[in-house]
């Protein structure tokens, strides 16, 4: 995604028999082009490819011919940005664990958090969910028959209209039937939505859950980075989950959502099904884009 | 390069960024800036006149053209229209995953309903979990039938079924809903095709999430060579969603933007008013 525009940039400076001044300011202009068209922030792509100009106008000439010199730079760069790989989630045996998934409507939750209840389920845990988005119709229903194929409970209560209360006391009901990890899906926000946004931290501080993710449709362009600037403002933000990266989204989006909350990206989701799931690998990820 | 060259280049560079920060698509944004480019060919720069004025004047115009389609779309009118020769006005809600084509949806039946058509809703969308249970529960709200089958049933079938119906009970519109879909998966797009190829429809509608960079435009330039998109809707465009992807996705089509979304319940849906997004944009 992000990786096949860069892979024309690397291409250009494998092709060169050496890098001098100008051959650089050409392949920053690249870099640039490439990272804007992946939907990277605009002023984060500045911020990047000017720290990467300066370390290679800087670095000793002969050093700096080197093309893979450059190369190493954008990875370091890129590698900065997203964070070294996140440990993972501390799960405490025998005491309650809660994970809560937030994020813009339409962005993946709900499936996402199927997907997550089946990644603990394969690890050998108890897992339940739960629903606290009282608003969209069909909501604790799409839950249900997600969760239902692979045998995981889904607590909700279509008559309690209250989120936070839904969300506390079905928590408490789940924790009460002895689950180890409990997902709790949330009704989808954005951040000009100031009561929601507000319902939102209250849910946090009501389940002190072990980690809040957020989840990032891949979709998510130049608003990335002020939406989730204001997630991790609401809550104690843990980590992202970007979404549809099955499709021709670049996935640039997640790289100012890094920038801009500090956290890194637990995992991607690559389709619909509950199985279209894997563990982001930063170093991975930035390797394959750089080819 | 000439002194008016240069400052050319800068402004052109600045305006480019200025249009990818309002989620304008990277191509879309080239495309724009050439067409700037081109329209200044051969024309003398005076040494007073402002590079950078000269540049928006002429922006102004490049994007009231792309806004501007070939054909405008009167919906209420098109309806009655074909309500007069006693056949039902058929809508496809098109797009990728999560965009708001159900909600979008629910808020035209709405608006119809309000303007005195009578509707029936087709549960296209045979795939996803609890997906005709959310359409039912919306055309309940709006009081509105729905037709639908099975999970895993064939889409194109419902939309018939729906349209056998509106022609037996003579209504108005038919509105039919369809499972978001990826443009890079070949099969979704031709069961897209297939869903289209059934009904016949009158309106195929792309609804696309204003919060969408680039993708917008992949989004737009697929359907529209797939299934040919005959009209647009901007969704969430509540979210501080710049709209940049509105010239993205009108440039690509050469389409109508019938309506924005700004919010999620039935009457969150305005027209496209093109005179007050332009100067949105271009403040
Ligand atoms: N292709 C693809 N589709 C996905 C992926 N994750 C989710 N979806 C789809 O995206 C759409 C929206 O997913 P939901 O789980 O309903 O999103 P949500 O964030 O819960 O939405 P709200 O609750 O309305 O805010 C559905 O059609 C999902 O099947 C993914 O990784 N790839
Ligand atoms: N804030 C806001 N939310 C919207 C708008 N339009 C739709 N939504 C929300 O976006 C989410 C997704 O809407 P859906 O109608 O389920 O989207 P969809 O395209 O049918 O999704 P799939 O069928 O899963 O592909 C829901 O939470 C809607 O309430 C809008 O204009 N503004
Ligand atoms: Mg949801
Ligand atoms: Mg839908």
């Amino acid at each position: 995604k992000l990786g096949r525009s860069l892979d024309n940039t690397i291409r250009k400076i494998r092709r060169l028999p050496q890098v001098d001044k100008d051959a650089i300011n050409a392949l920053i202009q690249d870099l640039q082009r490439a990272l804007l068209s992946a939907d990277v922030k605009v002023e984060l792509v500045f911020e990047m490819t000017e720290n990467i100009k300066k370390e290679a106008m800087n670095t000793k000439l002969q050093k700096a011919r080197r093309k893979d010199f450059i190369i190493k730079l954008i990875h370091d760069e890129l590698i900065k940005i997203l964070g070294g790989k996140p440990a993972p989630i501390r799960i405490k045996p025998g005491k309650k664990n809660v994970i809560l998934l937030v994020g813009i409507q339409g962005s993946g939750k709900t499936t996402t958090v199927a997907k997550l209840a089946k990644y603990y389920l394969a690890k050998g845990f108890k897992v339940a969910t739960v629903t606290s988005d009282t608003w969209r119709p069909g909501a604790y229903e799409q839950l249900v028959q997600l969760t239902e194929k692979i045998g995981v409970r889904c607590f909700g209560n279509l008559n309690e209209k209250n989120s936070i209360k839904i969300a506390v006391k079905e928590t408490k009901k789940a924790i009460l039937e002895a689950f180890d990890i409990i997902i709790v899906d949330t009704a989808g926000r954005h951040k000009e939505e100031k009561e929601l946004m507000e319902e939102m931290t209250k849910i946090e501080q009501s389940l002190k859950p072990n980690e809040v993710i957020l989840v990032i449709d891949g979709t998510l362009g130049q608003q990335a980075y002020s939406q989730a600037e204001e997630f991790a403002k609401a809550t104690n933000l843990g980590s992202i989950i970007i979404t549809k990266l099955d499709g021709t989204a670049k996935g640039g989006g997640a790289l100012s959502a890094c920038a801009a909350t500090g956290v890194g990206i637990r995992f991607i989701g690559i389709g619909e099904k509950i199985d279209e799931f894997e563990e982001f690998e930063p170093i991975k990820f930035v390797g394959t884009l750089l080819g | 390069k000439t002194l008016t060259e240069k400052k050319m280049d800068e402004a052109i560079n600045d305006l480019k960024l200025l249009l990818v920060s309002n989620d304008v698509a990277m191509d879309t944004a080239d495309e724009i800036c050439n067409k700037i480019i081109d329209s200044f060919k051969g024309e003398q720069i005076g040494r007073l006149t402002s590079t950078k004025k000269m540049v928006f004047d002429t922006l102004k115009d490049v994007i009231t053209g792309i806004l501007t389609p070939e054909n405008e779309v009167d919906l209420l009118d098109e309806i009655k229209k074909k309500s007069k020769k006693n056949e039902p006005y058929v809508i496809v809600f098109i797009g990728v995953n999560g965009t708001g084509k159900t909600t979008t949806m629910a808020k035209i039946a709405y608006f119809l309903k309000k303007n005195g058509f009578s509707i029936v809703a087709a549960a296209s969308d045979t795939f996803r979990a609890a997906a005709i249970e959310q359409l039912s529960y919306h055309m309940n709200n709006v009081g509105i039938r729905v037709i639908k089958h099975s999970y895993k049933s064939d889409p194109a079938s419902v939309a018939y079924d729906a349209i056998e119906h509106a022609k037996a009970k003579n209504i108005d519109v038919v509105l039919i809903d369809s499972a978001g879909r990826q443009v890079s998966d070949k099969n979704l797009m031709i069961e897209i095709q297939k869903i289209c190829r059934i009904a016949q429809p009158d309106l195929k509608i792309l609804i696309a999430d204003s919060l969408a960079g680039n993708d917008a435009l992949y989004q737009a330039r697929e359907f529209d060579k797939h299934v040919g998109i005959d009209a647009n809707i901007l969704t969430k465009l509540d979210a501080d969603a710049r709209g940049g992807a509105a010239l993205s996705i009108s440039f690509e089509t050469k389409k109508p933007l019938l309506f924005i979304g700004v919010g999620q319940n039935y009457e969150d849906l305005i027209p496209f008013d093109r005179d007050f997004f332009i100067s949105s944009i271009l403040d």
